[in-house]
């Protein structure tokens, strides 16, 4: 049996937007620690790793391990039939073809219930090693959001750069180019509102813009990002989930031919 | 012009 209680059910709604724009369908991992779900894009460009840990729910029961696979389409079309306010509880027998969505209202004078066929995902974890970044880089998930917006408009591909005096973030293409500079915040009142860098040596990666535009699909979850780089590897693009995990972002760079 | 990458560096599970 397993059971999985969240009394702030629109943190699944925003992970759902999270995901669904860059995976047509997922399985979720679930054990006694939590909710996990690993999956690379059709294109093998992108991995997203969501973490929903045990103790973030108000209930979580899972007798056994088990691996969801769902089509992130049809989940998705079934929690927009939740509102913000409600209660949602994820619900499965062990063995079983398809897993329950509960919605509960507040007051608890709505109560709805949608049964969803799971599908059989061959899929595995991969092991991501642990890495020491050269580079990381903290700002407001509403600014990242904005800056791939903005240089999307001038080419396909965005090449960020991090030095100790700030971030830069560039893009390049027919109608010209577009760079935007951060610089490390000197004094701010709120934590999430902080640009910090945190540089071992000096990055510069170009990235394609459409992955980084799908990964700000997450900007609802935290008020902040953390951008994880090193020379040569996949870019780490975090949001933590209040109280409860985290989803990660990772992208292959492009490279000059 | 720079070329797309794909993921790589993860390993399997053993």
């Amino acid at each position: 049996m397993f059971e999985a209680r969240l009394l702030q059910g629109s943190l699944l709604k925003k992970v759902m937007e999270a995901l669904k724009e860059l995976l047509n369908e997922a399985a979720w991992d679930c054990s006694d620690a939590g909710i996990q779900l690993q999956a690379m894009d059709n294109s093998h460009v992108s991995l997203v790793s969501l973490n929903l840990r045990a103790e973030g729910f108000d209930k979580y029961r899972c007798d056994r391990n088990l691996s969801m696979g769902m089509n992130l389409g049809s989940m998705s079309k079934i929690l927009k039939c939740a509102s913000n306010e409600d209660i949602i509880t994820i619900k499965a027998q062990d063995n079983a073809d398809t897993v329950t969505f509960v919605f509960e209202s507040p007051d608890q004078d709505k109560v709805s219930d949608y049964e969803m066929k799971l599908m059989n995902l061959d899929q595995e974890h991969l092991g991501i090693p642990e890495t020491d970044y050269a580079c990381t880089i903290r700002l407001p998930s509403s600014e990242f959001a904005r800056i791939c917006r903005d240089l999307s408009q001038f080419g396909e591909s965005m090449v960020i750069s991090c030095t100790k005096e700030g971030v830069r973030f560039s893009a390049t293409g027919d109608i010209g180019t577009g760079n935007i500079k951060l610089a490390q915040s000197a004094k701010v009142d709120k934590e999430e509102e902080a640009v910090v860098i945190e540089m071992q040596e000096p990055v510069s990666l170009t990235f394609a813009c459409r992955y980084l535009n799908s990964f700000t699909k997450a900007t609802s979850l935290s008020k902040s990002v953390q951008l994880s780089m090193s020379p040569e590897v996949p870019l780490v693009v975090e949001y933590k989930i209040e109280d409860i995990g985290h989803v990660r972002y990772y992208l292959a760079p492009k490279i000059e031919d | 012009m720079a070329s797309q990458t794909k993921i790589t560096g993860f390993y399997r599970p053993t």
